[in-house]
């Protein structure tokens, strides 16, 4: 079925079986953290999960439709942010720790240890509160995370031909499909015409707050690079190095 | 460099019909 003529309920149900495993760490995390090995697991983290991402946004009903080019642009401009949102989703029944996997629970005084990354620690967990206020709704964070994919480069590209032009419309189609399954989900949640107007504004809201988050945490990680405190490879260096050189 | 050459492991995610979680 395509996207425009799934219901919101169809199509929530799809982005929904499109979420991505449990992952796990799985290394042997020696405490107290040092800079370099609190990093390390991090980066490793973000790499398996990167794979992942990829897997999950090509499950995303019309995707696949929009020009690779438009596939890769997306991907490098949001994956922090879409780390970021998962990050808070996981985090959210847990006030003052960042559950980055089961394995992998950091309270936030354990950020003293790498330089610059308390603040960016304090940015996630004000993020998270907000959505625990909110009653963040599985539909709703899975609404969310496919926004972010999608109207991540809408700005900072314009179409320049009649290719493009034909990818940006499908974007733009799909954007309205995730905005409606997102209307369709707070609507279920019995609140009154204006309350519901008022959360979608709340939740569309934090969606610049975890941009700004993804934008100090690229800025961390690239120092953090540039002065060997990390070493970061595969696919985690494509995308980093994306996000800088652009 | 071409945005494929630029995003090797990534292009290649996109392009492959394998799932990710093999590759990795």
């Amino acid at each position: 079925t395509h996207h425009s003529t799934m219901s919101p309920e169809e199509f929530i149900s799809r982005i929904m079986e499109a979420e991505p495993p449990e992952i796990y760490l799985m290394e042997d995390l020696k405490k107290p953290f040092t800079e370099a090995s609190m990093m390390m697991s991090l980066t490793n983290l973000a790499d398996k999960e990167l794979v992942l991402m990829i897997s999950w946004a090509k499950k995303i009903p019309g995707f696949l439709e929009l020009s690779l080019t438009d596939q890769i642009h997306l991907l490098k401009c949001c994956w922090l942010e879409i780390l970021m949102l998962g990050l808070m989703w996981r985090s959210v029944d847990h006030p003052g720790k960042l559950i980055f996997s089961p394995d992998f629970k950091l309270n936030r005084e354990e950020g003293q240890c790498v330089e610059g990354i308390m603040e960016i620690f304090d940015m996630l967990l004000a993020a998270t509160s907000r959505f625990r206020e909110l009653k963040l709704q599985r539909e709703e964070y899975v609404c969310l995370k496919a926004m972010i994919l999608l109207n991540s480069n809408l700005c900072t590209s314009s179409p320049q031909t009649a290719e493009e032009l034909e990818s940006r419309n499908k974007l733009l189609r799909l954007l309205d499909s995730v905005i409606d399954a997102l209307v369709w989900a707070i609507s279920k949640l019995g609140l009154s015409t204006q309350q519901q107007t008022l959360r979608l504004g709340h939740l569309t809201m934090l969606l610049s707050h975890i941009r700004h988050v993804s934008n100090k945490g690229m800025d961390h990680l690239s120092t953090m690079k540039r002065k060997n405190v990390v070493l970061v490879y595969d696919l985690l260096l494509e995308m980093l190095d994306a996000n800088t050189s652009s | 460099t071409s945005l494929k050459e630029k995003h090797k492991i990534l292009h290649q995610l996109l392009q492959n019909s394998t799932s990710p979680v093999d590759l990795a």
